[in-house]
């Protein structure tokens, strides 16, 4: 079975998509088989696969309320070892329509059971709300990688978050753990960012990486490119520092 | 009547409350009497205006849901002619809760009905989403405007907020209209900044505000001083765009 991690964050704009895209590029990249879900109506992590409109006719939201099996809606990246489930506009009404679902926080959970052979790890890049669709990745998943922009507004809604992580435990996923907290944006110039990066760690302690992803323009071009950095600048700073989170999330899987 | 202009863009970080707090904080500063509403679970608003948790315990959720009057709420923030409505934890089940409500999508607006003669302007700060708080807030408006970090991500879903104010001034507000766009973290030196910009001017036209909001770290600083950046450093570049914003959503509201 595969190991389904969610990387999930209410505060908007901290890197969760970046980290998605990136982190599952790196990890196809040292031969794991991946699956990318895009549960965020945004559509960010497909677009930036280069996933066009006319292949996310089925897509997640198909598959979340059990129209479609997720076979249907594997896309290929044209990246060894790399899938992705796209996003759809049909998922900002999603929210919505779960509402009268019986174990609506579960319809993930359900529409991924027996149908991950083919695959190693299982990424879900989720939106900037603790919403159904966030509940639904939490309650699915194995474990939570938290993206934490190095800013004072984003470390507030940090606690929030674990709340939420604690609540799904105890109720619908007792396995339910954080992976790791990943500090993205840091800029070595700017003090704040510094001072945010020692009082996370001071607080979180080993749960934050050693790895942290540098402010770098190259990333943020990429999805204009249609690709990840890795493969858009392999020698850039911020194509390095996911190749390194890989290495130390591996790392964290197999001493599991 | 005052005028009620809702700060929304469902992207992540792209600056809807870093706008919505210097903002209010630039219109109050040149003699508008200003009621800043913090409609985010997040809470960030209230934050980077210094309101500590004991002055939340009535706010925003309890307005929203009928269970208190909005002067119930109104907190003053220490800086002449400007007052919020702050957030609070319950506000983020406000969702599921207005789900079962007849017109849910206009709780705020009859909230806000017959209470607001003390003030020339209203700002909501909205979370990054699409959902029933952020529809709330566009029913209830007068104008939206429009954050937009020179980014290729925050491009695309442009055009996804666009189809909402259409569809909501079509079937709820008809008196809705998107007041500006105001582009967010401009880095000059940044190629693609430079061409996010021109792209949505061209496409946007006259839409987009002359002014736009340079990246700077003293308004990233402010936050965590509880004071916008206009009071925190009124010298930066930071204040100085905020205010030339100001005068221009002044200028465009006179001309109407
Ligand atoms: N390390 C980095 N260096 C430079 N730019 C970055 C970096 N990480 C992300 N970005 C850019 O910052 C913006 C926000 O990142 P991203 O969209 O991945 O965040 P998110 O948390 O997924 O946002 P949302 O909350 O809207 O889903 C994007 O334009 C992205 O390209
Ligand atoms: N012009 C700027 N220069 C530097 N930093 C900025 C600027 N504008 C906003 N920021 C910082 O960027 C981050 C995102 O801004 P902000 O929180 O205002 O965005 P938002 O759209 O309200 O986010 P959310 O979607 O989570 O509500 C914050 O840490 C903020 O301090
Ligand atoms: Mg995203
Ligand atoms: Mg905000």
């Amino acid at each position: 079975r595969p190991r389904i991690l969610t990387i999930s964050n209410q505060k908007g704009g901290v890197g969760k998509t970046t980290t998605a895209v990136n982190l599952a590029t790196a990890m196809a990249a040292v031969n794991k088989r991946v699956l990318l879900i895009d549960l965020d109506p945004q559509g960010n992590a497909s677009t930036s696969l280069g996933i066009d409109q006319k292949h996310r006719a089925v897509n997640i939201y198909h598959v979340l309320l059990g129209d479609a099996p997720l076979s249907d809606a594997v896309v290929p990246t044209g990246i060894p070892n790399l899938s992705v489930v796209p996003s759809g506009a049909d998922l900002s009404g999603a929210e919505l329509e779960l509402v009268d679902i019986e174990d609506r926080q579960a319809c993930l959970k359900k529409a991924l059971e027996n149908q991950l052979d083919s695959w190693d790890f299982i990424l879900i890049d989720c939106p900037p709300s603790l919403g159904l669709l966030t509940l639904n990745a939490l309650v699915a998943a194995d474990a939570v990688m938290v993206p934490l922009q190095a800013e004072f507004l984003a470390l507030e809604g940090i606690s929030q978050l674990v709340r939420t992580i604690e609540r799904v435990r105890k109720t619908f996923n007792p396995n339910l753990e954080i992976q790791g907290i990943v500090l993205t944006m840091v800029d070595r110039r700017n003090n704040l960012s510094e001072q945010v990066e020692s009082d996370v760690r001071e607080y979180f302690g080993t749960k934050v990486y050693t790895t942290t992803i540098p402010r770098n323009v190259r990333i943020s071009e990429a999805p204009s490119h249609g690709k990840p950095v890795l493969i858009y600048d392999l020698q850039s700073k911020g194509s390095k520092a996911y190749l390194d989170l890989a290495g130390e999330v591996l790392k964290r899987e197999q001493g599991l």
